[in-house]
């Protein structure tokens, strides 16, 4: 299984 | 910024510098907070420490201070157990001034650390109406971690009505641990309590929930929120105060 990461659900604001 | 029992902060700073070894402090007048996120931007911890919950407080203008948590957490190691807290910046300054008192006031440690220039990424992090939301003894939590890393290095969360279920498989083989929901709550604190709207099934990597499980000492139950494909948020209350979150991006199928 991989990783992912937070930046794929969270928006930098 | 003053606590009585300064050794809150100690549990807050304990909490985080496994995760983050420096973050910037966000001061206002309603408080503190802080977002930062790992280095390889899997996990992200927020803290709110609101200033109702000091003994005093104050903050003429917005600072956003660069702080090494490996440093802090150096310095308040020589906090005594009972000590009380003091955290000053004054303005124009690029240190921060840590002073703790003893109990009975005959003993007054000053420390200085300077403040680093961070550049601060932020998130936002939308509300999100979980599947799942899981109450349990916080110390419980952190054995599960444990006794899970011996056998592998992801734990797959199954929730159903019933309970919670945690597995691990690796090269030993594979062992799990199932929750059941507490039924006849006598002490709050030790129950394990599932709001369930659909069951969820995650994978996350075990040493960052132990990582995370470095915050239990600031409150005795840990909060656990799920839904499927969407980071598990694991929170910490800081009484009267604020609380510590931890998100955690899951494990997903190749």
């Amino acid at each position: 299984m991989a990783q992912a990461c937070l930046t794929q659900y969270f928006t930098p604001k | 910024a003053r606590l009585l029992h300064g050794s809150i902060f100690a549990k807050v700073i304990e909490g985080l510098r496994e995760l983050v070894n420096e973050a910037t402090w966000e001061c206002s007048g309603n408080g503190i907070t802080l977002q930062a996120m790992d280095s390889s931007h899997v996990a992200l911890v927020s803290l709110v420490m609101r200033s109702e919950g000091f003994e005093s407080y104050r903050c003429d203008r917005n600072m956003s201070l660069g702080i090494s948590l490996v440093s802090m957490s150096k310095v308040l190691k020589t906090m005594g157990k009972d000590d009380s807290l003091t955290i000053r910046v004054n303005d124009d300054s690029d240190s921060i001034i840590i002073a703790m008192e003893s109990q009975n006031q005959d003993k007054f440690a000053d420390y200085e650390l300077r403040l680093m220039d961070l550049d601060s990424e932020h998130l936002g992090i939308p509300d999100t109406d979980y599947s799942c939301a899981i109450k349990m003894p916080s110390s419980e939590f952190s054995r599960i971690c444990r006794d899970m890393s011996i056998m592998g290095d992801s734990v797959l969360i199954c929730t159903t009505k019933e309970g919670v279920k945690f597995s691990a498989k690796g090269d030993l083989g594979q062992g799990s641990i199932r929750l059941v929901q507490t039924t006849n709550i006598e002490k709050e604190e030790e129950a394990v309590i599932i709001e369930m709207k659909e069951a969820v099934a995650l994978t996350f990597a075990v040493r960052y929930l132990s990582m995370f499980c470095k915050a239990a000492p600031l409150s005795p139950q840990v909060g656990l929120s799920l839904s499927e494909d969407t980071p598990l948020m694991c929170e910490f209350k800081i009484a009267e105060m604020g609380h510590v979150r931890f998100y955690l991006a899951p494990k997903i199928e190749d």
